[in-house]
C-alpha cells in the first residue's frame, strides 16, 4: 500500500542544508501495524510528512495505493489527505478558535455532510477518547493530553484506512495511553494500516514491525518478536 | 520554600465551570526533588503555573520564600518570574520568529546583560540539551523534541533555584531523555529545587517525593521509597 525508494529530504536554509532523510526505501503493506523510532532528530517526522503526502521529497519516489504520488494534481492529494489518511501531528496543530468539537468535525466539511451529521460524527469519537464532556473548550481551554486527545480524534472522523500518528501518547499518563492504543488496535482489526512513531517501548510493543531511523537513514527494520 | 494552602483554581466559561484545583495545601522545602503525576486533566500544568506565578488562584494562598505571592506587585512578580524561577511549558512556548539562540538568550535581556554575554550564555546552554548544531533554526525548523530542549534551555540560562518543568521528556528518546536527567539531578545536587511533572514511571523515578493529583485534589504525597 506504501512503497517509497531512496527518499531523500533535505532542508536548505541560507549557506547550509540539513539532510532530514538521506535514502530511505521501504514497503508497508494494507493492514500493517509499523512502530517508527529513533533518535531526536533522526528524520521520523520528516517520513511521517512525506507519507501523509503533507510535504514533498527532495529526490525518490512514493507509491501509495500503487499510484506515484510526485505525478498526482493538487485536488487527488487533497481527497487522499482528507479521506484516505488520518494524521496526528507531533504538536497537535489544532485551530484555536475553534472549539474541540469544531476541529474535530472540520475534516467532514470536505465531504459534504450535513452539518448535524458532522458534530454527531465529532461527538462520537471525542466521547471515544474521553473528552465527552470537553467539546465546548477551545484548545488554549484544554490539559496538554486533551489537546493530543482532541488530534487524535480529529484524525480518526473521517474512517481513513491509514493512520499516521506522530507521538500520539507523548502527553498522555498510562491509563489514558492505554485507552488510545484500544482505539488504534480496533481500527488496525478492522483491516487498517497503522504507522505511529514513539518513543516508548511500552507503545512500540503494540506494533507488529519496527522501523528504526538514524541520522535520516533506517537502522533496523524487524518484526515484533513479542507478538 | 514554596507553601500553598487550599488552593483553589476555577475556570468560569460561560454558564460551566471547571474546577480544574479544588483544594491543594502542600510544603516544599529549598532542595527537594519532586515529581507531580496523575492522569490528563487532573490538574497538574494548572498547579504548575500557580507555582510558577504566571497566574493566579482563584482562592487560596501561596508563600515563596517566605513571601505572599497574592501580595506582591507587578514588578516583583516579575523578578520573581524571570531569576528565580525557570519554567519548561509542556508546548514550549517558544517566539515563532527567533532562532533557537535568541529563544534562550531572551531571559538573559531583562537582567541587563551584555548582547555578547547574553549569545554566549545562550550557546553554552545549547550545548549542554545537544543542540549546539542547530542554534540558527527557528522552531518550526526543529523536530519536537529539539524544540522541547531549546524550552530546556531558556528555562536554565538564568540558574534559578527553581526549576518547574512540565513534562520535560515528552518527546525526547530514551537517551536523549537521560541526558536531560543528567542535567537536572547536576542543578538539583547544586541546591536547587526541581519539581517536574511526568506522565513516565521511568522519569519520576529519579525524584525523592512523588506527588500524584487526581480531579484536581491530591491523592497521594510519598516519599520515592527506590531513592
Ligand atoms: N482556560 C481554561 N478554561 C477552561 N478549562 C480549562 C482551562 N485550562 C484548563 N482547563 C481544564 O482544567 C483541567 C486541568 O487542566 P490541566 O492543564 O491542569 O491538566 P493536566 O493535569 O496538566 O493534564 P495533562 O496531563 O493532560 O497535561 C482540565 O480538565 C482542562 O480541561
Ligand atoms: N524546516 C526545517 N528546516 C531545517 N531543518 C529542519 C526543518 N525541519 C526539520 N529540520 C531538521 O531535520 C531533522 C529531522 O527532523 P524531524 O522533525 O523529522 O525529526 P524527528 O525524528 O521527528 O525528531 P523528534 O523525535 O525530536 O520529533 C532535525 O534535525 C531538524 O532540525
Ligand atoms: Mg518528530
Ligand atoms: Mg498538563
Amino acid at each position: 500500500i506504501i512503497s517509497v525508494q531512496n527518499l531523500q529530504k533535505i532542508y536548505i536554509m541560507g549557506t547550509t542544508q540539513v539532510n532530514a532523510l538521506q535514502d530511505i526505501s521501504l514497503d508497508i503493506q494494507k493492514n500493517e501495524y509499523v512502530a517508527l523510532m529513533g533518535p531526536s532528530g533522526s528524520g521520523k517526522s520528516t517520513l511521517m510528512n512525506l507519507l501523509g503526502c503533507l510535504d514533498t521529497p527532495t529526490s525518490g519516489e512514493y507509491w501509495l495505493n500503487g499510484n506515484q504520488v510526485s505525478k498526482m494534481i493538487d485536488s487527488e492529494l487533497a481527497e487522499i489527505r482528507n479521506k484516505e489518511i488520518g494524521f496526528v501531528f507531533q504538536t497537535f496543530n489544532l485551530l484555536p478558535r475553534l472549539s474541540a468539537l469544531e476541529n474535530v468535525a472540520l475534516p467532514l466539511v470536505y465531504g459534504g455532510v450535513s452539518k448535524k451529521a458532522r458534530l454527531d460524527k465529532a461527538m462520537e469519537v471525542l466521547d471515544e477518547v474521553g473528552l465527552g464532556d470537553r467539546v465546548d473548550h477551545r484548545p488554549n481551554e484544554l490539559s496538554g493530553g486533551q489537546r493530543q486527545r482532541v488530534a487524535i480524534a480529529r484524525a480518526l472522523v473521517n474512517n481513513p484506512s491509514i493512520i499516521l500518528a506522530d507521538e500520539p501518547t507523548g502527553n498522555l499518563d498510562t491509563k489514558t495511553s492505554m485507552e488510545i492504543m484500544e482505539i488504534l488496535e480496533k481500527i488496525h482489526d478492522a483491516g487498517n494500516t497503522v504507522i505511529l512513531v514513539t518513543h516508548e517501548p511500552d507503545i512500540s510493543e503494540h506494533a507488529h514491525r519496527i522501523i528504526r531511523l538514524r541520522d535520516g537513514l533506517i537502522e533496523t527494520d524487524e518484526k515484533n518478536e513479542n507478538i
